[in-house]
């Protein structure tokens, strides 16, 4: 039996809606620790990884560990029907076919639930190291997003170099070029409106926008993303969903031949 | 010119 109750239906809204148009589908493997997610986009550039971790939920019981294949559109459209400030519960029977999904409104008086049915899918694990990165930038993530929207108008791939002016964000394109840089920023006296640069060495990668742009759609997850660079290896795009865990989008560098 | 490299060049099947 897994069943795990979230206070706050938008969480789980805003994740799938973060991840439904890079991953069409994936598995969401539950364990007694959480659920955790790795799936790839359909080119194979990218891989989008989730961990919600089981301390996070308000009620989590996973007797027995479990894969079970979701498609994301189908999942987005149950989503819709939950209000934003409903409770949420999933459920599943072992070795189940469907994932159940209970909302409840606030004050109890409306109590729906919405069964989808689950797939199997064959799906490659990854080992992702751990590793000390070159550069790791924190942001604001609506400027994120606001870069990688301005740049797209401009080119189809960016340079990001991180060196001690700041974090550098090119490209070039049949109209011209853009440049946009972000220097360290404390003042601000919201944490969330500040920018962190912590270089150990300078680092430069040219990254497809595209996906980068796609990535932003987790913007409304939280007010600050963490950008980690290390030359010749992927970049990592992480958002962190308050306590209950993160969603890191890694992109394959483009490399010169 | 840069080739666009898969993620899976980077990261090892678990």
């Amino acid at each position: 039996m897994f069943e795990a109750r979230l206070p706050q239906a938008a969480v789980l809204k805003k994740l799938v809606e973060a991840l439904k148009e890079l991953v069409t589908e994936g598995n969401f493997d539950v364990s007694p620790s959480g659920i955790s997610l790795q799936a790839m986009d359909s080119s194979h550039v990218c891989l989008v990884t989730l961990q919600l971790n089981d301390d996070g939920f308000e009620h989590f019981r996973c007797d027995r560990n479990m894969s079970m294949g979701i498609h994301f559109g189908n999942l987005s459209k149950i989503l819709k029907c939950a209000g934003n400030e409903d409770t949420i519960t999933l459920k599943a029977e072992d070795n189940a076919d469907q994932l159940t999904l209970m909302f409840e409104s606030a004050n109890q008086d409306r109590i729906s639930d919405f069964d989808l049915k689950l797939m199997s899918i064959e799906s490659e694990h990854l080992g992702i190291p751990d590793q000390d990165y070159s550069a790791e930038v924190k942001m604001p993530s609506a400027e994120y997003q606001r870069i990688v929207r301005d740049l797209t108008s401009m080119g189809d791939t960016v340079l990001v170099s991180a060196t001690k002016e700041g974090i550098k964000f090119s490209t070039s394109g049949d109209i011209g070029t853009a440049n946009i840089t972000l220097r360290h920023n404390t003042t601000p006296e919201k944490e969330d409106e500040q920018t962190h640069i912590d270089l150990k060495e300078p680092v430069a990668l040219t990254f497809a926008l595209r996906y980068l742009n796609n990535f932003a759609k987790a913007t409304p997850l939280t007010p600050q993303v963490k950008l980690s660079l290390t030359k010749d290896l992927p970049v990592v795009v992480e958002y962190k969903v308050g306590e209950l865990g993160q969603v890191r989008f890694f992109l394959a560098p483009k490399i010169d031949d | 010119g840069s080739a666009q490299k898969s993620i899976s060049a980077f990261f090892k099947a678990a």
